[in-house]
C-alpha cells in the first residue's frame, strides 16, 4: 500500500450523495446503500464511523459524492463509457477534501457479472480508500490497484484485502475490538478480527527521517530502501517517499525473526536479485519478500573472520564484486567463487574521502556509489574511487523530502 | 522481435505515463522530447506497477493495460500530487 501522508483528524465523518446516475438501472436507495457498504468497509477496520447527512443541514459533510460527466470543475475530467470511472480527493481542509465523483456516463451495476457493466461497489471501495488518505498500491490483491478489477461481491460481506487493511490501520490505527456499531440499515457480518497481530497505532512513536543516523541504506530494485530500527522508509525512482511514514520491517520482511529489530547492512545481490539483510554476526537472505530457506547464515561463511560484524555491504558494479564494510576496513567478496579475495581486509582509505564506518554505502540508480554516515553523504561517480568535489552533502533534503535546516546531531568524523 | 508500435500509441502512452504521474508534466512555455531512457525508465515503472513484465517497451501487454478501465488518480504522486493538492 501507499500513503498520500494526509488522514482525517476525526473518527466520525459524514457523507452525502449529491447527485445521483442519470438514467441508471440503480434507484438512488441503492446507491446510498452501497455508498454506505463501501464506507463501512474502511470504517470496521479502524474503528471510524461514517454517517449520512441530510441535505442542506447543518455544516457539509467531508465527503460529497457526485455522479458527473465530462468537465465537472476540477481538473479530472471524465471521458465517457470506459476510460477513466472515477476520482476522490484526500482528505485535508480544502472543501473538496474527500469529495468522490463517478462518471456518470459508465454503466453502473451492482450484484452482476462484468459484462453487464461496472460494478459501483467495487469502484466507490476504492475511491474511499483515497478519500481516507490511501494512493494507489502495486499489490495484486489490493482493491487500491489503479484498474478496474471486477465486482468485489457481497457489500455487506465485504472485507478489504490484507494489504488494504494494513494501509488504512497504518494511517487511524486498528479498530477496537467492541462488537461493530449498530448498522444503520441492513445488518453486517462484523469481520474477525486477524490474530496474533499487535495492535498498531498511528501515534505509536516512529523515528525522525530526517536525523538521519540510519542503521542500514540500500538500492534494492530501483528503490532506496533507509532503515532505522524496526522501520524502514522507501525511496521511489521517481524521487518520491513512499509515505513520510516509516513500514515496520516484519511486516515486509516476512519470515525475517522477530528478535531481529536492527538491520546493519543491506544490499541486493545482482548476481541472482536476492536481497541480503545483515544484522550481527549473521544476515538473512530473501527472494523478493519471502525470507529463503536456509537464512540466517553466518558472516564466516562469506570468509569474514569469526565474531566479526559488518557496517556496509554494497556491491559495485564496475567489477561486480560485493564490499564488506567494518570501521575503517572492507573486505571484497567474489561472487563468482563464493569468497573474500586474497589480501583482505585492506584500509577504507581507497575511497578518498570516504568516512570510516559508513552507516551504509549504495549504489545509485545512475552508477554513482553514496556513502551514508549520520546525517550526510558522500557521492562518488560512476567508477570513481575519489568523493566529488563537496562532500559530504546533507541527506535530509537531497533523499528524504527534509528542510535544508532539519535539525539533527553532526554526523561523526 | 516485438512489433514496433505506432506513433499513434507511442503519442497516446507518453499522455498517458504523464497523466497518471510516470513522466513530468511538460513545461507550459517549452515543447518537451522525453529521452528514450526516461521513456523506457517510466515505462518499466508502469509495468511493475501493472504487474507485468517489466520490458522497458510499448509491448502488447503494456499497451493493453493502458486502455483498461481506471481510477483517474495518478499512480506516482509526485508533480501531479502536488499539483492537485495545491487546488
Amino acid at each position: 500500500y501507499a500513503l498520500t501522508g494526509s488522514f482525517w483528524k476525526k473518527k466520525q465523518l459524514f457523507w452525502r450523495v449529491r447527485s445521483f446516475p442519470q438514467g441508471s438501472a440503480l434507484s438512488q436507495d441503492i446507491v446510498r446503500n452501497l455508498m454506505h457498504y463501501a464506507l463501512t468497509a474502511w470504517g470496521t477496520e479502524v474503528g471510524m464511523t461514517f454517517q449520512e447527512a441530510e441535505p442542506r443541514v447543518g455544516t457539509e459533510p467531508e465527503i460529497l459524492i457526485d455522479f458527473a460527466r465530462a468537465y465537472h470543475k476540477d481538473s479530472y475530467p471524465f471521458d465517457g463509457p470506459g476510460g477513466t470511472l472515477a476520482h476522490a480527493f484526500f482528505p485535508g481542509d480544502h472543501p473538496i477534501s474527500g469529495d468522490t465523483h463517478f462518471d456518470d456516463e459508465e454503466v453502473w451495476t451492482f450484484g452482476e457479472s462484468d459484462s453487464g457493466g461496472t460494478d459501483l461497489f467495487a469502484v466507490a471501495v476504492h475511491e474511499f480508500g483515497h478519500a481516507l488518505g490511501l494512493a494507489h498500491s502495486s499489490a495484486p490483491n489490493s482493491i487500491m490497484r489503479p484498474f478496474y478489477q471486477g465486482p468485489a461481491g457481497d457489500p455487506s460481506k465485504y472485507r478489504l484485502p490484507p494489504d488494504d487493511r494494513e494501509g488504512i490501520q497504518q494511517l487511524y490505527g486498528k479498530g477496537p475490538n467492541s462488537p461493530h456499531p449498530e448498522p444503520t440499515r441492513k445488518p453486517l457480518v462484523p469481520p474477525p478480527q486477524p490474530p496474533g497481530q499487535p495492535p498498531d497505532s498511528p501515534s505509536a512513536p516512529v523515528p525522525d527521517r530526517c536525523s538521519g543516523n540510519f542503521d542500514a541504506i540500500a538500492n534494492i530494485r530501483g528503490e532506496v530502501f533507509f532503515f532505522k530500527g524496526p522501520w524502514f522508509w522507501r525511496l521511489q525512482p521517481s524521487g518520491q517517499l513512499v509515505s513520510p511514514r516509516p513500514a515496520k520491517l516484519h511486516r515486509f520482511w516476512e519470515g525475517l525473526p522477530e528478535h531481529v529489530v536492527t538491520v546493519d547492512a543491506a544490499y541486493s545481490r545482482p548476481s541472482d536479485g536476492r536481497i541480503l539483510l545483515f544484522s550481527g554476526r549473521q544476515f538473512w537472505v530473501f527472494q523478493d519478500r519471502q525470507l529463503e530457506a536456509g537464512s540466517p547464515k553466518l558472516l564466516t561463511e562469506l570468509g569474514l573472520p569469526p565474531g566479526e560484524v559488518v557496517d556496509a555491504v554494497f556491491s559495485w558494479p564496475q567489477n561486480g564484486k560485493t564490499y564488506l564494510i567494518r570501521g575503517e576496513q572492507y573486505w571484497r567478496f567474489d561472487e563468482a567463487v563464493h569468497s573474500v579475495d586474497p589480501g583482505y581486509p585492506k584500509n577504507l582509505n581507497l575511497w578518498e574521502g570516504a568516512p570510516s564506518a559508513p552507516d551504509d554505502v549504495t549504489i545509485g540508480n545512475k552508477g554513482d556509489t553514496y556513502f551514508f554516515k549520520g546525517t550526510e553523504y558522500w557521492r562518488f561517480a560512476p567508477g570513481s574511487v575519489v568523493a566529488e568535489p563537496g562532500s559530504p552533502h546533507p541527506m535530509g533534503p537531497d533523499w528524504l523530502d527534509c528542510p535544508p535546516s532539519a535539525p539533527g546531531p553532526p554526523a561523526p568524523r | 522481435r516485438t512489433p514496433e508500435p505506432s506513433a499513434q500509441d507511442v503519442s497516446l502512452s507518453v499522455d498517458w505515463l504523464t497523466r497518471y504521474g510516470y513522466l513530468p508534466p511538460p513545461h507550459p512555455a517549452q515543447a518537451q522530447l522525453q529521452s528514450p531512457e526516461q521513456l523506457r525508465d517510466a515505462i518499466k515503472i508502469m509495468q511493475r506497477f501493472a504487474g507485468l513484465k517489466e520490458t522497458g517497451l510499448m509491448d502488447e501487454a503494456t499497451l493493453a493495460t493502458m486502455k483498461k478501465p481506471r481510477c483517474s488518480l495518478p499512480d506516482v504522486l509526485g508533480v501531479a500530487g502536488l499539483v492537485r493538492r495545491r487546488r
